[in-house]
């Protein structure tokens, strides 16, 4: 099972989580008390990218309207500016002493911390992109909603014009996010549900139409319309859920998915 | 471990910026 669940956020945190996971082992079989190395260069430059980062993290946080996160990043933000001080006590304390145990730790813990704030951090930005395709995916359950009132060829129209680029936002959207899945069961379910989309919403308009013609000749048949109408408003309904549900899944969330 | 600990800080101060274009590109 993949530990990231989109591919950037991976391609991004494992190369460093591998060689975090490296160094510690080799630290923890190397006891012996050999030199370590002046770090003060490599530091001073992960200091800078860190005061980079919180300071585009902040600039995102101002000008984001998602109340999540602006709840969450500056805690992400918080993690990575502590690692990088740690990181910075350790370079400080292994030039006094290039011997120090507690240089070491503070290395190890520094570099740690990093990994988690930046992947906390890529995981919460994450989340708020999600949520920005299931306001879409949301916007279309509302029109799918609608489709019972609708009467007259003039209101089809309409609501077609409303629809159409609502959905076809959801299916750029939804096509881009199941490329990004490393969770084969995940992305194979936003496909298949995106594929069941675009084969109903041709029929629940043409089916709207039918209603529509019985109607305005005279109604025979007007209920058996609706119930059509209906059952493909539904599994379109039901389709766009289960889209819902799966783009809010995480890797983390296996156990419950399933 | 020397080469080690400088790669890794070179790693992270990699990641770190990626993460920042990560949310530069997809915040614009």
């Amino acid at each position: 099972m993949p530990v990231f669940h989109t591919k950037t956020i991976e391609s991004i945190l494992e190369p460093v989580a591998n060689q975090v996971s490296r160094l510690v082992i080799l630290h923890e079989e190397a006891e012996d008390g050999n030199a370590m190395p002046d770090l003060s260069r490599p530091v001073q430059g992960v200091s800078i990218a860190v005061a980079n980062l919180v300071k585009v993290g902040r600039e995102t946080i101002n000008s984001s309207d998602d109340a999540i996160l602006k709840q969450d990043m500056p805690v992400s933000l918080m993690r990575v500016e502590n690692a990088s001080q740690l990181l910075e006590e350790a370079s400080s304390l292994l030039r006094a002493d290039p011997y120090s145990g507690p240089a070491r730790k503070k290395l190890i813990e520094g570099s740690r911390g990093i990994l988690q704030g930046t992947s906390q951090l890529l995981l919460c930005f994450d989340e708020s992109e999600v949520r920005k395709i299931v306001r879409e995916c949301k916007r279309v359950l509302d029109y799918l909603a609608v489709s019972e009132v609708i009467d007259t060829m003039e209101d089809l129209v309409q609501f077609l014009k409303d629809l159409s680029p609502c959905l076809s936002k959801v299916s750029r959207e939804v096509s881009n996010r199941e490329k990004e899945l490393t969770h084969q069961v995940h992305s194979e379910t936003l496909v298949r549900c995106l594929e069941q989309v675009k084969i109903l919403a041709p029929i629940l308009i043409c089916s709207m139409k039918v209603y529509i013609h019985i109607i305005e000749q005279g109604g025979k048949g007007s209920d058996e319309a609706a119930e059509n109408r209906n059952y493909l408003a539904t599994r379109m309904t039901d389709e766009i859920q289960e889209i819902i549900r799966v783009l809010q899944l995480t890797t983390y969330d296996e156990d419950t998915s399933e | 471990l020397r080469v080690g600990w400088e790669q890794l800080l070179t790693s992270i101060n990699r990641n770190i910026n990626e993460v920042e274009n990560q949310i530069l590109t997809r915040d614009s």
